[in-house]
């Protein structure tokens, strides 16, 4: 799976997720990143946010749209949401993955529970940070 | 705090260091950096979000590495079957598709249903068929096999005698985690 959040210069928070999904699926299987709300979000008074993982727990956890709704709900931050959902439900649920998100004030977050996700961050300066382990 | 900012992923998994070669290592690197870069430029120029999304997605799904596009995994039919979706935080429109075989870049389908039909979620053939109608580049579906991807099909296979198991578990390798 693949995904990008981004936030442009007139505020505006856009996500997006394009995957195969999983090997040897069968039966038409689907998983989280066309599931608006599971893999993929994004509302201006909140966050972008975009999944990749165990997409059967993705949809179950409602995990992009639960972070959103944790800061518009609940005044969490970004950072504090996105590890609520992450490190919290979804591991609680027996699933694994993460997320990448930005909110409305440009705030980068990067949160998974497994050993690795590729990943890359670009901000106003142009600073390009790529991670791929969890350290 | 930033004006404007994006971040990306190619995926989350059993993904350790001894499992990966420096060159590979390298080559991953390369490309969240190429696709970053993208992104920071079209937003520098004054760019859209769902923009930057889309192209910056794009040199995603069109590197081998990532599963995606041009490399994703194998479904049980030794088909490639590609799922997108994009959202717009303003309006909150949303489109995406799920299922389709020959669309060389399903995330612009998804923003094509999100910004030129009635729904949400299009679906196989159907998908396929609203994404060309829009002008988007259709390809032969043999245009995403890749050997890696098909031999961890072909693992898996042998390794799945029991019918009601749909996808293939082995921590070693990463395709599973890249759902």
């Amino acid at each position: 799976t693949v995904g990008c959040v981004a936030l442009d210069k007139d505020g505006n928070l856009a996500a997006g997720t394009s995957t195969g999904g999983m090997t040897n699926k069968k039966w038409n299987r689907i998983g989280d990143s066309p599931i608006i709300g599971a893999g993929t979000y994004a509302n201006n008074k909140t966050c972008a946010v975009s999944g990749t993982g165990h997409g059967e727990y993705f949809i179950r956890a409602n995990v992009a749209y639960d972070i959103s709704a944790l800061m518009e709900y609940k005044n969490l931050s970004l950072q504090e949401a996105a590890k609520e959902v992450i490190q919290n439900k979804l591991k609680n649920m027996g699933g694994d993955g993460g997320i990448i998100a930005i909110d409305a004030k440009g705030n980068l977050v990067a949160e998974f529970n497994t050993a690795g996700m590729y990943r890359a961050t670009v901000d106003e300066n142009g600073t390009i940070t790529v991670g791929i382990y969890k350290e | 705090q930033n004006n404007f900012g994006l971040v990306i992923h190619g995926g989350a998994g059993t993904i350790l260091k001894k499992n990966l070669t420096p060159e590979l290592e390298a080559q991953y690197k390369e490309t969240l950096e190429k696709a970053a870069r993208k992104g920071y430029e079209i937003l520098q120029n004054g760019g859209t979000s769902l923009d930057a999304v889309e192209q910056t997605i794009h040199i995603l799904e069109n590197s081998p590495l990532f599963n995606a596009g041009k490399g994703a995994v194998f479904a049980n039919n030794e088909k490639n079957e590609l799922d997108a979706s994009i959202m717009e935080g303003k309006t909150l429109n949303a489109g995406a598709v799920a299922g389709v075989t020959n669309l060389k870049n399903p995330i612009s389908a998804a923003r094509k249903v999100m910004e030129n039909s009635a729904h949400v979620l299009l679906a196989r053939e159907g998908a396929e068929e609203f994404a060309a109608s829009q002008g988007l580049e259709v390809v032969n579906p043999d245009y995403f096999f890749t050997e890696k991807r098909y031999q961890s099909l072909l693992h898996a296979k042998q390794n799945l005698s029991d019918d009601s198991k749909s996808a293939y578990v082995d921590p070693y390798i990463n395709d599973y985690k890249f759902g």
